[in-house]
């Protein structure tokens, strides 16, 4: 049975993309089986994990609206132990798609019933926003890991995200559970970081990962070159910090 | 007339709100008349500007949904020459609302009118995404600025953001036009930085504003204080850039 985790948030630019893409790499590194699922129309996690668009036939599209098997959509990536489901443009339209048709919320979920026994974790990146997509992700998923920008506008969203949810888990997925609140993009320089850091760890407590993601310019460079923090610059600050999300990560696991 | 701005890129986190606050108040403070309307449901640039959110009585979504006049959601802020619509999270629910509404994609167009005449300049935030509350805003807008981080994953979802505003163009408003792309955050100190400026500038050429905002902590810390940066850090260099900016919008305009 695959761990299964949504990370979400509607705050834009946070690190959701940086967080499932690495999270993912680090852990199929590590030797265990990943599916990594890109649910944002900007594709990010599609170009970021090192897959060419061009050549991208099937895509989660297809498996969430266009009636086709998930498993149509399953790519190899570069890295042993790690499968992509990618992206596509055409799903900036799913919100408004999806409105009218039956079982509208749980149709990712129906998706990957049929391909989740083949791995071990399933990581999905969503959309800044809590639209239907994200929905979607939520219904399918049993774990949510929201990563936190260490920004005073970050903040502001937090309790929206909450509250969404818990709408999810009360209607639609009574499973879904919070399993981490990550810290992204921390300034060790400011003050405005340690603030965040503090609030953030007031209002969550013990579900705050106590690895904080530093800002670090290699995880920014890497998208670029198609690869994860792990194989671009290993012995990065983001690659260290990565690697140890991944740990507590799979430690989450063995205690569930 | 009213030079009427939509603030757009649906990627997340690349200064969509910052740019909208800070030109707003930098025009403001040069004399001009100003509305800031926030369309972005997280309502970032509401707080930004200064305004409590928990006294926030009539917002955007009762002049696009509610059927009241846009008038009365204008407040002043504590920055002479600019009022502010506020958003509310409230209006998260609006791109699915506005739906089967008759003319969805010009509420907010026929909203301003009433309105238009006593401003010299309407700016607009928007979320990030392309559904029918950005469709909305690029409708009513007459100029686009859209700001682009100085990072990889910025420059993927251009041409889609092209593609959105090219569409609004030839079915809701033949008046559209980009009026200025502005680079933010850049850091002088990363290749990437220098990279993505190089792309932007050869794929916009003219329209690229020769200002470009730099990574400033003061520009993010400002929010906390409910404060544009000019008049929370007036010589910083994040507020030398949008007072530049501010200026090249004025130019702009005299132009037309
Ligand atoms: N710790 C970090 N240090 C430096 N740069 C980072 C870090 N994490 C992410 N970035 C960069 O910041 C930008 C925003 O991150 P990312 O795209 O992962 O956020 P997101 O939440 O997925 O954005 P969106 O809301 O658009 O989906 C990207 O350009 C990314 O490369
Ligand atoms: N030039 C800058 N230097 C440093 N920090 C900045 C700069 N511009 C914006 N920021 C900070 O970066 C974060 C993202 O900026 P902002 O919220 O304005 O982007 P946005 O595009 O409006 O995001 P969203 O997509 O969520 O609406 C904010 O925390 C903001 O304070
Ligand atoms: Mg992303
Ligand atoms: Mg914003």
């Amino acid at each position: 049975m695959a761990f299964k985790f949504a990370v979400v948030n509607q705050k834009g630019g946070v690190g959701k993309t940086t967080t499932a893409v690495n999270v993912a790499a680090c852990l199929a590194v590590a030797g265990e089986d990943v599916l990594l699922i890109d649910v944002d129309p900007q594709a990010n996690a599609t170009t970021g994990i090192g897959l060419d668009k061009s050549r991208i036939e099937t895509t989660v599209y297809d498996a969430i609206l266009g009636g086709r098997p998930l498993e149509e959509a399953i790519v190899p990536s570069a890295i042993p132990h790690l499968d992509v489901v990618p992206s596509t443009l055409d799903l900036a339209g799913a919100d408004i798609e999806l409105i009218s048709l039956i079982s509208r919320e749980s149709r990712l979920k129906s998706a990957l019933s049929s391909v989740e026994e083949r791995y071990r974790w399933i990581i999905m990146d969503c959309a800044p926003a809590l639209g239907l997509l994200t929905i979607n992700v939520l219904t399918a998923a049993r774990y949510v890991l929201i990563p936190i920008q260490c920004e005073y506008y970050a903040l502001e969203g937090i309790s929206q995200l909450l509250k969404t949810v818990e709408l999810v888990r009360r209607e639609l997925n009574p499973s879904l559970e919070i399993a981490r609140v990550v810290l992204t993009m921390f300034d060790y320089r400011t003050k405005l970081s340690q603030d965040v850091v503090r609030e953030v760890r007031d209002h969550f407590g013990e579900l705050v990962s106590p690895t904080v993601v530093p800002r670090n310019v290699r995880l920014s460079e890497a998208p670029s070159h198609g690869l994860p923090i792990v194989l671009y610059d290993a012995r990065s600050k983001g690659a260290e910090s990565y690697r140890r999300l991944a740990a507590e990560v799979i430690r989450f696991g063995q205690e569930r």
